[in-house]
């Protein structure tokens, strides 16, 4: 496969920075 | 108010940035002034979730990212570090802006490359090395309840630093890592935001809720 470990890694939600511009209550 | 690292101090003991402030912030990366003050929004959102003292403290930013200021996550801790430049525990708005410039759409891609390489460098000694990339991948999979036999875990981290690992010595250096992911762009895709494009368009409540709006609103109400 040509899948490789930091393809994995930015798949993880951890690394998404975009929840800071979510509005919350 | 009283210079402390270059801010003022309100009255209520919080950093101040003033529209000067703004601007020179502006002036150093990719935002608009306008931009700027949304993002000062912002930050005042977030840096007043938990303890209100214009500061982002890491549960504030677990707070935002993941809906609970508790529990440990390895992800955090590493986007944390990113924007905490100064090393104080803490994230100032300099520091906020500064870091989400790197994540604007129109920055520089070796600002990018350089960034992940730094989110990934866990111990900071200047390599990717391979026990970290198998720390990252089983943080990855624990997060998202994937199952990965232990054996195919190994091979796929081997795998990626036999092909990242150009000079041969066991781990991803910098120089290994630009050529890495010149060939494997879709590595960056999480440094990148296509929401601070237009940040003030996208999210037009951050400016209409500005202290230069109300600043406005309040004149005209004055006025009329």
């Amino acid at each position: 496969s040509n899948l490789n470990a930091f393809d994995i890694i930015s798949y993880s939600s951890g690394f998404d920075l975009s929840g800071l511009f979510e509005e919350t209550d | 108010c009283f210079n402390y690292q270059s801010r003022c101090i309100g009255k209520n003991q919080k950093p101040y940035y003033n529209y000067e402030d703004l601007a020179r912030l502006a002036q150093g990366t990719r935002f608009t002034v306008n931009e700027v003050e949304a993002l000062y929004v912002l930050f005042k959102r977030l840096s007043s979730s938990i303890i209100d003292d214009g500061l982002i403290h890491k549960e504030e930013l677990q707070l935002a990212l993941f809906q609970t200021p508790n529990g440990e996550n390895f992800f955090l801790d590493r986007v944390f570090d990113l924007f905490d430049e100064k090393s104080k525990g803490v994230i100032d708005f300099d520091e906020f802006v500064h870091t989400l410039s790197i994540f604007h759409p129109y920055a520089p891609l070796e600002e990018k490359i350089d960034y992940a390489f730094k989110l990934y460098d866990i111990r900071k000694t200047g390599f990717i090395e391979r026990e970290e990339l198998k720390q990252m991948v089983k943080a990855m999979l624990m997060e998202s309840d994937m199952n990965l036999s232990d054996d195919l875990l190994e091979a796929i981290v081997d795998k990626t630093i036999a092909d990242a690992d150009k000079d041969k010595d066991g781990k991803i250096s910098k120089e290994d890592w630009k050529v890495f992911v010149s060939r494997n762009p879709s590595i960056l895709k999480n440094m990148t935001l296509a929401y601070l494009k237009d940040i003030a368009c996208i999210f037009p409540s951050f400016i209409f809720k500005s202290d230069l709006d109300e600043l406005v609103k309040t004149k005209e109400l004055q006025d009329i």
